[in-house]
């Protein structure tokens, strides 16, 4: 998300449509700009009420072509409508040469288009999130609508995390009125934290892969909204991925079995699945997890007591010298189940605990609590789970008697 | 000629101009900006919705330029503001 710079200093914001569209009966345009309105007031205590008259925060106005703000619509397609910053007003203005649509997939869909609109009215700027119901483009009617967690990190980066319960109508299945704030406990990852692979996306993101789903970490355990299909958001991308890296040229790497998968985002780029073998000649197949290593940029591939390093601008990529054992990395154990970057530390996981890598001391942290800790307090945000140092059995590390 | 159904790349340079990609062309200069600075605008464009970054008017670009879409500038926030002389 992207932040204007400037934001209404009151949470009751109130509104007026000064001229609706010459399509629809008036009404049907209160509750849809209601509902738009509504989805920014779910995350967050923001309050919106309509007026028919007097002065307001936001006006809205469906107009067509040059309308006296210098920035004329230039009828059907196109430009749809535009928002003014809080700085500016705030202002709502909806190109009236539009088909506006209700609950249709033909026309264009007032709904989410003014729910776009009023993110700009509240001091939201464009996304480079394709998801985002603050990217530019309108992506047709989504009957299921949902707003994006890149949304609502967005406003409440803005306004705060919803404290007050509005009592309303819920718009969709995780829609609540809850008094809690939106990011709490996930029951599938806290009831057993055991991942398939974790990374970093190149926009900035960390992700959890789970069987067929996936999650999105936040500095405080799991996203809102999750988890999701991964075939649903990377498209051609099976369920029970072994390992995934994003490398330096900014495309995403997912392997499983003998095959693997390059990404930009979320959109395979080129013909995928190909094989390790030709792509990553010298690493194996079914590995336990990869990573960019934090201390020389190069990816290094770790499978069963065993790793690889990997340098894609030698020949050979992979050493004669390689595989090494696991156990030169200190502290680090066999079997991993996956690996991520947060903060300049390199995060190995396996089972139910993790171990945070120091590159300057070539060893696992020692910390307090000591490491490995649980993945599921620290990592997922579930406050019912052990904070402290876990112990190890034979096969699985589970939570000591003691805590 | 080269996008048949699509827009044109003079439209398709307003069009990077209206977004904030590129600097209101001043008339003075009889509208002519360098290729290097028109690469570089696409390039951002590209960036911004995730398009492949080639540096060139491609046929995906134009066609993402076609898409009905919001208004409002996508770069305007602090970061893309004049900087300090």
């Amino acid at each position: 998300y992207a932040l204007q710079g400037s934001r209404w200093r009151v949470k009751k914001l109130t509104y007026k449509i000064s001229k609706y569209p010459r399509n629809l009966p008036q009404h049907k345009v209160d509750v849809e700009l209601n509902k738009a309105f509504k989805v920014w007031s779910e995350y967050t205590d923001l309050v919106f009420i309509q007026k028919k008259s007097g002065q307001v925060h936001i006006e809205i106005r469906f107009e067509k072509g040059e309308h006296g703000d210098g920035d004329p619509f230039d009828g059907p397609g196109g430009t749809l409508a535009h928002a003014y910053f809080p700085v500016y007003g705030g202002d709502a203005h909806f190109d009236d040469a539009e088909q506006w649509t209700i609950d249709s997939f033909r026309g264009t869909n007032l709904f989410q288009v003014a729910a776009h609109e009023f993110g700009h009215s509240l001091g939201l700027s464009h996304s480079d999130v394709k998801t985002a119901l603050m990217a530019p483009f309108y992506r047709g009617y989504e009957p299921y609508f949902t707003l994006d967690d890149d949304d609502i990190q967005g406003i409440q980066a803005l306004y705060g995390k919803k404290l007050v319960s509005t009592g309303g109508i819920p718009s969709g299945p995780r829609y609540t009125t809850t008094t809690s704030p939106p990011s709490e406990e996930d029951s599938e990852l806290c009831t057993d934290p055991r991942v398939d692979t974790m990374f970093n996306s190149a926009e900035g993101h960390m992700y959890v892969f789970k069987g067929d789903r996936y999650w999105r970490l936040t500095a405080d355990g799991v996203a809102v909204g999750y988890p999701k299909y991964i075939s649903h958001s990377w498209k051609g991308l099976p369920g029970n991925i072994d390992a995934a890296f994003t490398y330096k040229n900014g495309k995403t790497y997912f392997f499983k079995g003998s095959k693997y998968w390059r990404y930009v985002g979320k959109r395979m780029d080129g013909d995928y699945p190909k094989e390790i073998s030709e792509g990553f000649t010298g690493i194996p197949d079914n590995i336990d997890t990869v990573t960019v290593w934090t201390g020389n940029g190069k990816i290094y591939f770790y499978k069963g007591t065993k790793f690889w390093r990997f340098d894609p601008a030698q020949k050979p990529p992979v050493k004669n010298t390689y595989p090494k054992l696991t156990s030169n990395w200190e502290g680090v154990p066999d079997n991993l189940d996956a690996s991520i970057v947060y903060r300049g530390y390199t995060y190995f996981f396996k089972g139910n605990a993790y171990y945070r890598f120091n590159d300057r001391t070539f060893s696992v942290d020692v910390a307090e609590p000591a490491f490995p800790r649980s993945t599921a307090y620290w990592w997922f945000g579930c406050r019912s789970a052990t904070k402290g140092t876990l112990g190890e059995t034979d096969e699985q590390l589970v939570t000591s008697s003691n805590q | 000629e080269d996008n048949p159904g699509l827009i044109s790349q003079t439209a398709a340079m307003n069009y990077l101009s209206q977004f904030g990609y590129l600097q209101p062309i001043n008339p003075t200069s009889g509208g002519i900006i360098s290729q290097d600075t028109l690469s570089k605008a696409i390039s951002e464009f590209q960036a911004f919705a995730g398009l492949n970054i080639t540096g060139d008017f491609d046929e995906e670009t134009y066609k993402l330029m076609a898409l009905p879409r919001c208004g409002v500038k996508d770069k305007v926030g602090p970061g893309f503001g004049r900087s300090k002389r």
